[in-house]
Parts: structure tokens; C-alpha cells; sequence
């Protein structure tokens, strides 16, 4: 039996995901 | 000095350690500058997924959820970002939906959820995921497929496209069939059409350069039969609206070069084994019109035998075919318009869609069926093509 449940990550949709690459593409020097 | 003893395969645990901030590089390395046709021909199909899986694997391990959400946002946004690039490129997106379908495979089958498990090794058991439960990113990984596959479909279909009214319809693939006498020399062989037009080996042949990239790329059986049933959807829809729209196509011996084509392209289905496809079936309406340009369309029975033939196609397909039908000589009458009204009679009770025209672009749901690998992840090993020395085997 395991020790302990695994932890749920919470993920972002592919929508968030690309907001999120476009800030750092605008971070991005 | 210790002594430099090579470390045996059972010593891996089928994980690859990298620092944070080689990520980007990890990224650039293995997603953006990979080329499909380049140092990527030579790779096990799949690697990168593998490859990819076993550094989610250790920063599973070091309990880094940070870490693992990075590696698997930069995963995704990269493979968006390649697709963006060379979307256009059929073996770019090819090599991309099979490894993201790999590494969606991989997140189930170490995921530690029994209904997963139960083609695994001991060994892969071993091997499952220890702190964290990717169940959202593995649906966020399943969108991303489907829109890679979509996106294949579109490809597929801009390279087919320009070869099916030429291949399947225009070109004598029977030569003479028509009674029109070949000019000059009776040609060679079907393939060898006048400059620039297609024909059906045209057709034939990038069906086989889709396939055997695919094949090249891993890609699961399952999806290469639904990219597969796609395929010939688009070569049926694409032939049939043409044939509905051009008088010229109307004839009995244009009934029997569809037959003769559509016959071959069941060929090619038997010969990659793929008869249990779906796809054969995608080409019901097409080879119901061209057995509709060859029947009998005079009396009360051959009024009966067209309705209960032609299924597949609706009340206006089946009425535009006869009013375009043409007779190839003059021996030949054309259809009545009495006999017309006959069949639309007799089908005045069917729950017709009105369209004429099948729809081209319809894309067919695309499902990803669970496919573990029985690949050892302790014995994967890096080859230095990849420019990846800054990972290493744990």
C-alpha cells in the first residue's frame, strides 16, 4: 500500500499556457 | 583515482537529472532545432517523448513540483511553438503527434493508476511516478493532441487536394475506356499522364509517403487508421462533389473508372492492412454513384434496384446524377425525365438532408487509445546527436 496519495497538480489550460509563454517571450530581452 | 567502472544497465532507475536553469536548453535542444529529417531519422520513435518522461520522472523524484510544472508548460509551449513554425511540414507534425502522444502514453503508464498498470514490467512498476498526480496535465497534453492531429489532417489535405479530381476522375487510368481513341501512341502505363496532371498512382504513391513517415514515427496503429479513414474520406468527398457537378463526369464510362480506381485504392488498404480501418466504408458514396452511372434507368425494376442500391446517397445526389447522366454514344438514350419522378417518388418518405454537396471538411473525432510501451527506461540512452550532455542518466 503506498505511503502517501500523490499530490493533484493543478494544471493550466493550453489557453493559459500560452498567455503565459507570450509574457515571457515579452519578458525575454 | 576511482576506478572508472562503467555502471551496468540494472544500476539506472530510468530517470535523467538536469539543473533548472538548463531547461530553456533542454527545450531548444530536443523540441525547437529537432529536425524531423535530420538527426531525428535515426532515433528510436518516440525518444524525445521518453526523454522528456524521464526528467518529469526525476524532478518527480527530488519532490519538485515547481519544477515539474516548468518542464511540462515549456514541453507543451515548445511543441506549440515548432508547430507554429513548421506547421505546414507533414513529417514536422507527424513526428510531433506521435511524440506527444508517446509522452501522454508514458504520463498513464507510470501514473501509478492501476488501470494502467496492467501491461507493466515489475520493473516499470517501479518506475511509476512517486509524489505527483499529472491526471490535469495529461488532459491538457490530450487537447494538444487533438489539435496536432487536426492540424495534420489540414496538411494532408492541402497536399492531396490537388491530385484527386485529376487522379480519381479527369485521368484514363483504363485507357480507351471512354471510346475516345488514345492520341498517338497508346501511353506506357497509367502512371505517365500528360505534364503536370496527377493520376492515381500520384495518389497512390503519397498515400504511401504518408504512411511510411508515420510508420518512421511510431505513431500508434490506432491513429494511423484514423488519420488513414480521413484520408480517404477527403479523396471520396473530394470525387463525388466534383462528379455532381460536371456533366462531362456522367457517363457509364466514368461509372467504371471510378470502380476501377476506388478498387485500387482498396488495394492499397489490403496491402497495408488496414481493410478494418473505417476507411474502405468513407468511400460508400462515391462508389454508389459510379454503380449509378452503369445500371439500367428505364423501367419500374431498375427504378426499385436504384433506390434500395443507393443508400449512401441522398434523394438530391441520386436525382442529379440521372438528370447529368450522359450517354456516351448515340445508341444510347438519355434518362427520362418520367423515370426521374419515379425514384423521387419512391423516395419521397426518406429524411433527406437537402445539401447536394458532401462536406469536404468535415474532420472525424480523433481518439487517442492507450498504448503502453514495453521499452526499458533504464537502458534509454542519449545519443550525443542530441546535443543533450548537460543531462545525465540516473
Amino acid at each position: 500500500q503506498r505511503a502517501r496519495p500523490r499530490v493533484l497538480l493543478k494544471a493550466p489550460t493550453l489557453a493559459e499556457m500560452e498567455e503565459m509563454n507570450l509574457s515571457e517571450d515579452d519578458d525575454s530581452p | 583515482r576511482p576506478l572508472n567502472i562503467p555502471r551496468k544497465e540494472k544500476d539506472f532507475q530510468g530517470m535523467l537529472e538536469y539543473k533548472k536553469e538548463d531547461e530553456p536548453k533542454l527545450i531548444k535542444n530536443l523540441i525547437l532545432d529537432l529536425k524531423p529529417r535530420g538527426v531525428a531519422v535515426n532515433l528510436i520513435p518516440g525518444l524525445p517523448a521518453y526523454i522528456l518522461f524521464m526528467c518529469v520522472r526525476h524532478a518527480d523524484y527530488l519532490n519538485d513540483d515547481q519544477k515539474v510544472r516548468s518542464l511540462l508548460t515549456s514541453t507543451i509551449n515548445g511543441i506549440k511553438k515548432i508547430l507554429k513554425k513548421r506547421g505546414d511540414d507533414f513529417e514536422t507534425v507527424s513526428f510531433w503527434l506521435s511524440n506527444t502522444c508517446r509522452f501522454l502514453h508514458c504520463l498513464k503508464q507510470y501514473s501509478g493508476e492501476e488501470g494502467f498498470m496492467k501491461h507493466n514490467s515489475t520493473r516499470q512498476n517501479e518506475h511509476c511516478l512517486t509524489n505527483f498526480d499529472l491526471a490535469e496535465y495529461r488532459q491538457v497534453l490530450s487537447d494538444l493532441a487533438i489539435q496536432i492531429y487536426q492540424q495534420l489532417v489540414r496538411v494532408l489535405e492541402n497536399i492531396l487536394q490537388p491530385m484527386i479530381v485529376s487522379g480519381m476522375l479527369e485521368h484514363e487510368t483504363i485507357q480507351g475506356v471512354s471510346g475516345v481513341k488514345p492520341t498517338g501512341l497508346r501511353k506506357r502505363t497509367s502512371s505517365i499522364a500528360d505534364e503536370g496532371t496527377y493520376t492515381l498512382d500520384s495518389i497512390v504513391r503519397q498515400l504511401n509517403t504518408f504512411h511510411s513517415i508515420m510508420c518512421q514515427h511510431g505513431t500508434d496503429p490506432e491513429l494511423i487508421k484514423q488519420v488513414v479513414k480521413q484520408m480517404f474520406y477527403i479523396i471520396g468527398a473530394v470525387t463525388l462533389n466534383n462528379l455532381l457537378l460536371r456533366k462531362d463526369m456522367c457517363s457509364w464510362s466514368k461509372g467504371m473508372q471510378i470502380r476501377y480506381n476506388v478498387s485500387q485504392l482498396e488495394e492499397w488498404l489490403r496491402d497495408k492492412n488496414l481493410m478494418n480501418s473505417g476507411a474502405k466504408e468513407t468511400l460508400e458514396p462515391l462508389i454508389q454513384a459510379a454503380q449509378l452511372l452503369q445500371v439500367k434507368k428505364k423501367t419500374d425494376e431498375d427504378a426499385e434496384a436504384i433506390c434500395s442500391m443507393c443508400n449512401a446517397l441522398t434523394t438530391a445526389q441520386i436525382v442529379k446524377v440521372l438528370n447529368l447522366y450522359t450517354p456516351v454514344n448515340e445508341f444510347e438514350e438519355r434518362v427520362l425525365v418520367s423515370f426521374i419522378r419515379n425514384i423521387q417518388m419512391r423516395l419521397r418518405d426518406r429524411k433527406d438532408a437537402p445539401q447536394l454537396l458532401m462536406d469536404a471538411k468535415h474532420i472525424f473525432p480523433v481518439t487517442f487509445p492507450f498504448n503502453p510501451s514495453s521499452l526499458a527506461l533504464e537502458t534509454i540512452q542519449i545519443p550525443g546527436s542530441l546535443s543533450l550532455g548537460f543531462i545525465s542518466r540516473v
